[in-house]
């Protein structure tokens, strides 16, 4: 079976601006195992 | 043939062909198999090819195939029996018993022990406010920012499937830029005028044409994460954030399985599979969520609306039935679930 998950975050207004703190980011690969309570991205 | 002390035995011509028609089968599924992995290996991603087998399974009634297995899975077992079964369940697919929540033999059958819960402190939740958990355990097959035009997902190389027909037409999902709610002149389409209104997300629109109060907010971007669990996985569905669930949609559909080989040869798969979609508001704005089936896995349950059957018997063309849609009760308020809480599990059958 499969979980989709489709979210909102904030992102850099542009790609010109420079990525802020606030920007979210993945942390994690394509091909991951990951297990429920750790974290996709901040 | 004969054997050696003389009496002879016969395999009737038929048996003989079918073995090697199954041979031929399995050895041409060996090499492709290889050559898909020799490609992987050289970096090349394998794109999007239909294959026999695609076409043989969108013949076959894999709902009722579905519903089979799990009251076959549901038959309860002698006790003395259950934990030779669930050990070699877990052998087969992976599963780490360790953490299972009760004694092996209180799981009356396969199909309680596939929705089985967990012990205490297995899963810690990362607490970080600003972090967004896995709502499940699985392999991370893709993820990213949706961009314009038009929010697509790749299912495989070669193959995208849209984010709104996935989550159902009628969902509040935010565009992706206000530009495709925009007119060429600048106005914003009446149709859309509303729903900008109403919705969660103020659409930053460039131009100084627009009258409508909406201060400018800051900017927020529009990601999505594929997770796909194996049949060993733990198969409950958890809060990702502290969110409010406002909608509830459930897509009766297909059954195909949904394996690494079912993404590169079935079309269509996730957004033509039973499944159902979350949808509300966390602190950063719309959230959804799809628990999306397979032939093996054809219920899904919700821990909020524990009435709610799928993979139901049905003579209708399910492809082209809209999805049943609930919205939760107090409007624009829905169900407060909080980060790590269980939402759902996935069921055999």
């Amino acid at each position: 079976s499969t979980v989709v998950l489709v979210f909102q975050a904030p992102v850099a207004k542009s790609s010109k601006d420079k990525a802020s703190s606030t920007d979210f980011r993945f942390n994690i690969n394509r091909g991951d195992r990951i297990r429920v309570g750790e974290a996709l991205g901040r | 043939s004969s054997s050696s002390n003389g009496n002879t035995f016969l395999l009737p011509g038929a048996t003989v062909a079918t073995i090697l028609m199954f041979g031929a089968l399995h050895a041409r599924r060996l090499y492709d198999d290889r050559k898909v992995e020799e490609a992987k290996e050289r970096g090349i991603e394998p794109g999007f090819q239909p294959d026999a087998k695609a076409s043989f399974l969108n013949i076959l009634p894999l709902r009722t195939i579905s519903r089979i297995w799990g009251s076959l899975m549901s038959v309860e077992l002698p006790v003395q029996m259950r934990p030779y079964v669930y050990k070699a369940w877990a052998r087969a697919f992976h599963s780490n018993l360790e953490e299972v929540a009760l004694p092996l033999e209180e799981y009356p059958s396969m199909r309680d022990f596939f929705s089985r819960g967990l012990r205490e402190g297995c899963r810690p939740i990362d607490n970080d406010p600003q972090c967004l958990i896995s709502p499940v355990d699985g392999i991370v097959v893709r993820f990213g920012e949706l961009k314009e035009p038009g929010a697509m997902i790749e299912q495989v190389k070669g193959f995208s499937y849209s984010v709104s027909t996935l989550l159902g037409l009628n969902s509040f999902l935010p565009m992706v830029s206000g530009k495709d709610v925009v007119q060429k002149n600048g106005e914003v389409e009446d149709s859309h005028k509303d729903q900008i209104k109403k919705s969660w997300w103020r659409v930053s629109l460039s131009s100084p044409k627009i009258q409508d109060p909406i201060p400018a907010s800051p900017m927020k971007g529009l990601f999505y994460c594929v997770l796909y669990l194996s049949p060993g996985d733990y198969h409950r569905v958890h809060s990702p954030v502290d969110w409010n669930v406002l909608v509830r949609r459930h897509f009766s559909g297909r059954l195909f399985p949904v394996n690494e080989r079912a993404t590169k040869t079935i079309r269509n798969l996730y957004t033509e599979n039973e499944r159902i979609v979350l949808e509300g508001q966390w602190q950063q704005g719309y959230l959804a969520l799809a628990a999306i089936g397979a032939t093996n896995i054809g219920s899904i349950e919700l821990y909020i609306e524990p009435e709610l059957r799928t993979n139901r018997p049905s003579k209708k063309f399910l492809q082209f039935e809209p999805p049943e849609e609930r919205i939760y009760e107090r409007e624009g308020v829905g169900f407060m679930v909080k980060k790590g809480e269980e939402v759902a599990a996935f069921n055999m059958g």
